[in-house]
Order: C-alpha cells, then structure tokens, then sequence
C-alpha cells in the first residue's frame, strides 16, 4: 500500500 | 530517489564517519555523548529490521548495513576501547526520557498497528530527540571541539534536507508520511540554536562555544 513507499527512505 | 535525498543521505553517511574517524584518530571520545550514539544506534536497528526481508535496492541495503556497523563501531569505541576518555560527568542525559515516552508514542500514533510499522515508527520518533543527550552535554561543557561541531552539522543538515527531499515527493510524486515528515521537523528545529552558533562561529573559524 502507499505506506510501503514510505520504506525505501533511510 | 532525488538529489535532496541523495545529499540529504551522503551528508548523514559523512556525519557518522566523521566521528567515528574523529575517535579513532584522536583516541578520545572527549566531548562525545555515548547516550547519544546508543540511541542512534537503537535507531538505525529499530528502522533496519528489514534488511533482509525487504529489498529496495543496492544502494538502500548497503547504507543500511554501513549506518548500522558505523553506529555499532562508534558505541564500541565510546564503551569500550576508548572508554576512559569517556566523559560520563556531562553526559548525564536520562535517556528513559526520551525512550519511554517514544515508546508510548510509537504505540499511540502509527500507520499500522504491526511490529515492524511500530518499530519503525519508534525509529523515526527517537531519531527526532536522539540528538539531545549530545546537545545537552555541549550546554553543559559549553564547547564542543571544531570536528564535533562539524559532525552536528552534516548530522543536522541531513535532516534538513530530508525535509525538501518530502517536499519534492509531495509535488512531483503525491507522496507524503505525515510521521516522517513531522518528526523531520522537530529533529531539525532541534538544532536550529547549533546551526546559529556554527554559522556565526565555526565558519569564521572561531571555536563553538555556548555563552557561558
């Protein structure tokens, strides 16, 4: 979900 | 990727080596907040438990494992190596300040009520307040030596940028973490005094020193 994008940021 | 997230990443990757270079070469981890570098360490560890379960990319991996055994390095020579030039005196920040109600915060406010979303997002909340303990003893010793303050500021400056770097995101992707994003403000308004003092003193050459 659109969160997950969150996760490719250090 | 973007560049304000590039140089936001490489700025905190030069920060970390810078201090870990500073106490090895020196020997000494004078000035240094050890409570600082163990949350920091308990940062980068809450953040990267997914190392290995989730793969972005090369870059995302092999930063993530060079923050984590940098931070690892660095608490080892605080702790143990160099241990007697550790000066526990001025680094007397109660780190259970910041950890419980973290913790507590963490539990309260999230995207998602699993383990790994909370983790994270004690992550992101520590790394905010993270800073304190090392600002905090600064106050006290009301100096800090020229490398330190140059370690605070590419630390600083990271998160700074990280700010424009979600700010890029919003406009040009639609993205935004509202966690990330206000947590990156308050970690960055955190060193707003420091940015003062080192632009109107390390950059004039003049020693950092806190108005006693």
């Amino acid at each position: 979900d659109e969160n997950d994008i969150a996760k490719d940021e250090l | 990727m973007n560049i304000f997230r590039l140089v936001g990443d490489l700025s905190h990757l030069l920060a970390i080596l810078l201090l870990l270079w500073k106490i090895w070469k020196t020997r000494s981890c004078a000035g240094v907040s050890g409570k600082s570098q163990i949350m920091f360490g308990l940062v980068y560890i809450t953040r990267y438990l997914d190392l290995f379960t989730n793969f972005i990319s090369i870059y995302n991996t092999t930063m993530k494992a060079i923050f984590i055994a940098v931070a690892i390095a660095t608490i080892y020579l605080i702790y143990f190596k160099f241990k007697a030039t550790y000066d526990s005196n001025h680094d007397t920040f109660r780190m259970e300040f910041l950890i419980v109600p973290v913790g507590g915060l963490a539990f309260l406010v999230n995207h998602d009520f699993t383990a790994l979303e909370i983790l994270w997002t004690f992550s992101i909340y520590l790394e905010s307040v993270a800073i304190l303990p090392q600002l905090f003893m600064i106050s006290k010793t009301g100096e800090a030596e020229t490398i330190t303050s140059h370690y605070l500021f590419a630390l600083g400056s990271y998160r700074a940028l990280y700010i424009v770097n979600w700010v890029y995101r919003y406009y040009f992707e639609g993205f935004f973490d509202l966690i990330a994003i206000v947590a990156g403000c308050v970690q960055t308004i955190l060193y707003c005094d420091f940015f003062y003092l080192y632009v109107t003193k390390v950059m004039h050459g003049k020693k950092l020193s806190l108005p006693a």
